[in-house]
């Protein structure tokens, strides 16, 4: 995955995300095509959820999944889910659970209960920074603001918070931590693996969009994050959708994505 | 500074909004959560059900290849452990099992394919 929280110039942020999924789950040979990322293309849905007749949040999602991975609550917050991995990873969390400990938080569930619960970014900040909270499976959450230019990523362990990095903290325009965050499938903090570098090349093309903007920085729209995501190997093979998210209108637009030939594999 | 080379790089796209590169742009629809969950998904899953059930076969299949003992596993575990999960969760999974026709243990299976895949 790639998620991408960038200052709009105008106040706010834009939000965009490529979903990756299948990774190790059957290569079609024949077609050079992922199985299972091949199955999810055509059950992917936008989902309106109205209370009162009022659409209290929006989600890019599978049908049939009644949790969150790409979603956003109108002029206050939109929140995307990257696949974390980790020696105390997912099974760890399974083998629990399956023992017994029932404390832990499925992804899907947890996410879900932000958006019915939470009615701004802090709240929804806190319930996915809570440190005594126990997630089965590690992950990153790539969380923006409505109402301020704020885009964070959230490095969560199973039980605690290993690492945020915010838009404005970093000083070097190039880097993810300055008027925008970029975050693919590794810690921050540690390089990404030579055999699976995304984050490099999206900064790339961060930094292009920056200096080709009008006004030279902090200016950037959807269409140009649609590029970045729209190039290879942020797009690859398993890249099911693209999303842009108008947080001020509480949009997603949703695309449906093919890699072209010759595509990396992930 | 990363210079793109090989077949698998390229330089930054342009342009490309809103059609390059894509097959299709998905379907909007509502869940009413004015609804019992237990009846929220009978619709959508009902009208979605070929999709549904041809992403779950798939997954299905996926895991078999890996091992043969695993969906008789989590299909027999599975419904009994979706009982310590929020009920409301729980009901709107059985509205989705429903509508589908599928059973509840696929489609937990489905909703903990976050877990399930990255482990």
């Amino acid at each position: 995955c790639t998620s991408i929280v960038a200052k709009d110039g105008k106040g706010g942020v834009i939000h965009a995300r490529n979903m990756d999924f299948g990774l190790f789950l059957g290569f079609d040979f024949k077609n050079m095509t992922w199985s299972l990322t091949e199955a999810l293309r055509p059950s992917l849905i936008n989902i309106d959820f109205v209370r009162d007749g009022q659409t209290q949040f929006t989600s890019a999602s599978f049908i049939g999944y009644v949790g969150i991975f790409t979603a956003v609550r109108q002029k206050k917050f939109s929140l995307t889910i990257n696949e974390r991995f980790d020696v105390d990873g997912g099974w760890v969390g399974i083998i629990e659970w399956l023992l017994g400990k029932h404390s832990a938080h499925w992804l899907g569930f947890l996410t879900r209960d932000v958006f019915e619960k939470c009615d701004n970014f802090k709240c929804a900040q806190d319930y996915l920074m809570q440190a005594e909270m126990t997630l089965v499976s590690p992950v990153y959450f790539v969380l923006a603001s409505g109402e301020d230019p704020i885009g964070q990523i959230i490095v969560r362990d199973r039980e605690d918070v290993s690492e945020v990095v915010t838009i404005g903290q970093e000083e070097d325009k190039s880097k993810s931590g300055s008027w925008f965050v970029l975050q693919t499938n590794y810690d921050p903090s540690n390089e990404p693996p030579f055999f699976d570098d995304r984050r490099h090349p999206g900064l790339k093309c961060m930094s292009e969009l920056s200096s080709n903007a009008a006004s030279g920085d902090n200016f950037i729209s959807k269409e140009g994050l649609f590029d970045v995501l729209s190039t290879k190997p942020n797009l690859n093979m398993l890249t099911v959708y693209t999303s842009l998210i108008d947080i001020k209108a509480g949009i997603i637009e949703t695309f449906v994505r093919e890699c072209p030939f010759p595509c990396t594999p992930w | 500074k990363y210079q793109p080379k090989g077949p698998f790089h390229e330089e930054c796209q342009a342009g490309s909004y809103p059609t390059k590169r894509v097959l299709s742009k998905p379907n909007t629809a509502k869940i009413n959560l004015d609804l019992p969950p237990i009846e929220r998904w009978i619709e959508l899953s009902r009208s979605y059900s070929n999709q549904l059930k041809a992403t779950i076969n798939n997954v299905i299949e996926l895991a078999d290849k890996i091992d043969s003992r695993i969906v008789p596993f989590v299909q027999e575990k599975l419904p009994k452990l979706a009982e310590t999960l929020p009920q409301d969760y729980v009901d709107e999974m059985k509205s989705i099992s429903s509508g589908s026709g599928l059973d509840f243990g696929d489609i937990v299976l489905f909703n903990v394919f976050y877990e399930a895949f990255s482990a």
